[in-house]
């Protein structure tokens, strides 16, 4: 547009560019930033972690009570087995047959192997296994060893990235807090982390 | 001495100052990365102790030791007769321990579902740690290109070329205003203004910056 002239084409520039140096101040800022979010995400998870560990003690407390009980149950004379005994014969060749039919139809592979796997599973349980709940016993025995599995793998990342991050953020460019920000230090240019950030005390001396 | 402080303050600092922060953001992004695809890390489900899980699960359980069987125990009647024979009339003590036993299990199974639901808030932290791992490498990328551009003497970052407003006959909306700047390094970028946004307005310039600002940061990071 011919009717901007040149001063004002130099203003409009001298406007944006002030524009932009506030922005490459914040872009400096938005890494303090990120670090303060990533610094409370630690702390809100070592207090997550101390709930884990008490929700742990509770699960593990309750699971050894569950094993004790059924312990003293196995440790009683089973006065019961007849009755159980023939339920279970008549139990077995339902449960094969229900299981198998679900595993040719869900699970899609080869049913030969698990299906003569599962009738020696089925000879070698007993009903008291299953009057006892063991399955459920079994199942939450498994749980626990794969929760402490996936948590020991978790805290083994964070204890890792903990340590790298305590290090970076140990490094000036992080602790100066900026007096204002046009007094960037030129002397950033001579050393070798960009503390570019001095407080005028520290530049006058 | 001090080196004059430019007006607009640069960044004064190397861009290479920072390739050892790049090399810790890298070695923090690893220590996270490759556990997210191990199956233990596969996101907790509701079912990873639930009653009845997943059929892939099922079909795993089934596999390994055929102990997936047992959860269809409801769908045969006998086997549903065996968890209630009642044998308390020939050993009151033994009926009496089967209580307990299933009190305690049910405690113990609600105990690791609540341990659950725990571990999936921590897992969701990870994710979190790892998200903003990702966001400083990109803004330490940021300033960093920011260090190098800034390297120069000239703190006029931008240069408006040209400016013009546009009547009805072209494809831009009439009224508005198109500016033509160079930020840094950059091939002129075009910023259309609505009409809304005058050139008297105080905030045009800042409004045009901004604008040209986003569009270079987005092909800085292609």
């Amino acid at each position: 547009d011919p009717l901007v002239s040149d001063s004002e084409l130099q203003e409009m520039s001298n406007q944006g560019s002030k524009y932009i140096n506030k922005e490459i101040q914040n872009a400096v800022k938005g890494v303090k930033e990120i670090k303060n979010l990533i610094e409370k995400t630690n702390e809100e998870r070592k207090t997550l972690l101390t709930t884990l560990e008490k929700a742990k003690k509770k699960k593990e407390d309750a699971l050894e009570e569950t094993k004790d009980s059924e312990l003293k149950l196995k440790a009683l004379p089973q006065v019961c087995n007849e009755t159980m005994m023939a339920l279970w014969e008549e139990c077995k060749p339902c449960l094969k047959q229900t299981c198998m039919k679900f595993y040719a139809r869900v699970c899609r592979s080869g049913s030969g192997l698990v299906g003569r796997q599962l009738e020696e599973f089925l000879n070698q349980s007993s009903p008291a296994y299953f009057w006892m709940n063991g399955d459920r016993i079994d199942s939450l025995l498994e749980s626990d060893r794969q929760q402490t599995h996936v948590l020991d793998a978790m805290q083994d990342s964070f204890n890792r990235v903990s340590g790298i991050m305590d290090t970076l953020f140990q490094d000036r460019f992080f602790t100066q807090e900026p007096q204002d920000t046009h007094y960037f230090s030129r002397f950033g240019l001579l050393l070798r982390w960009p503390h570019f950030l001095y407080p005028k005390s520290r530049l006058v001396r | 001495s001090i080196l004059p402080l430019s007006p607009f303050g640069s960044l004064g600092f190397h861009d290479d100052m920072f390739q050892p922060f790049f090399e810790m953001i890298h070695q923090a992004q690893e220590a996270m990365e490759p556990h997210f695809h191990r199956p233990a890390f596969q996101p907790l489900g509701k079912d990873f102790t639930k009653e009845v899980p997943d059929n892939r699960t099922v079909c795993k359980e089934i596999r390994r030791n055929s102990t997936g069987c047992l959860r269809m125990k409801d769908q045969c009647e006998k086997c549903r007769e065996i968890l209630s024979v009642d044998c308390s009339a020939n050993n009151p003590a033994q009926a009496k321990l089967r209580q307990e036993l299933n009190d305690s299990l049910q405690v113990a199974e609600l105990l690791t579902q609540k341990y659950n639901e725990l571990l999936q808030s921590y897992q969701r932290k990870m994710f979190s740690t790892s998200s903003l791992l990702n966001q400083l490498n990109d803004q330490f990328s940021w300033v960093s290109r920011l260090a190098n551009l800034t390297q120069g003497d000239d703190q006029a970052y931008l240069h408006v070329s040209t400016v013009s407003t546009h009547n009805s006959d072209s494809d831009t909306p009439s009224g508005a205003t198109e500016v033509v700047v160079k930020l840094f390094d950059s091939d002129p970028i075009t910023v259309i203004m609505p009409e809304e946004v005058s050139r008297d307005n105080p905030k045009f310039m800042d409004t045009v910056a901004e604008k040209a600002l986003q569009e270079y940061r987005k092909k800085n990071r292609e």
